[in-house]
């Protein structure tokens, strides 16, 4: 599979990448 | 401290960045949107280091021919790469008016005296649509040099692209959107044309009620 077919949220990221932060 | 806790290589260090909307709101006031923001930060050691991604995670995203990330990254050095996911804050009411300003401002710092060059390319499904270049002088100011890029004004591509994300009636379609763009941003000296900072830019909407959020990473290769 290509990489430009896996869509981001496949690929090895931190969890981090996915929250957002709620600072003010 | 900054080196590896903030977008800092050994030879210049980000200050600040911002993309916005001013909109008057009468001859003498203006409103001002952020649309992404990363302010003034003094880290110190014992602050953590900033979290890594593996570059091939994101190589696609972006320009992959010659000058690509992937070339840059092996040409180095590899403590300028970092990674900014932005949660951009959408909430700003946009209207077709020759009178808002849409802009981007950025600050730099470094012990050395150089013409930097700033080169950002806007990827559309990692090709490369639009391209601005601007150099800029140091200025010695406090016992270092520093770089201004003040009001750069924003392209008609990405004012449009803005406008057209706007339009999307639920947040998921422009993430959705959002997923196949991205911004690759390389500063180099000038004159010896060693990249100093190469900032790889990815994007959400916010669903934050403060605004503009961001989280930054350490590119890596292990």
């Amino acid at each position: 599979t290509k990489q430009d077919q896996v869509p981001m949220r496949k690929r090895q990221l931190p969890a981090s990448f996915w929250e957002e932060p709620r600072l003010p | 401290p900054w080196q590896g806790r903030s977008i800092a290589s050994s030879r210049l260090r980000m200050l600040e960045f911002s993309a916005f909307l001013e909109q008057p709101q009468d001859p003498e006031t203006f409103n001002k949107h952020l649309f992404v923001h990363i302010g003034q930060s003094n880290p110190t050691f014992s602050d953590p280091y900033l979290e890594a991604v593996d570059i091939r995670q994101i190589y696609d995203k972006f320009p992959e021919k010659k000058g690509g990330l992937k070339e840059l990254f092996e040409k180095g050095p590899p403590n300028a790469f970092f990674l900014v996911k932005f949660w951009a804050d959408l909430s700003a009411n946009l209207q077709d008016d020759s009178s808002f300003f849409y802009g981007v401002s950025s600050q730099y710092e470094s012990s050395e005296n150089m013409i930097i060059t700033s080169s950002t390319k806007v990827c559309s499904f990692g090709k490369q649509v639009v391209e601005k270049v601007e150099t800029e002088y140091a200025r010695f100011e406090n016992g270092r040099y520093v770089f201004r890029i003040h009001r750069s004004p924003l392209c008609e591509y990405m004012i449009n692209f803005i406008h057209k994300l706007k339009h999307l009636p639920e947040k998921y379609m422009m993430n959705s959107v959002l997923e196949n763009f991205t911004i690759l941003q390389v500063v180099s000296n000038r004159d010896t044309l060693e990249t100093l900072l190469c900032v790889a830019y990815v994007f959400e909407v916010s669903t934050s009620e403060h605004g503009a959020q961001h989280h930054i990473y350490r590119l890596v290769k292990d």
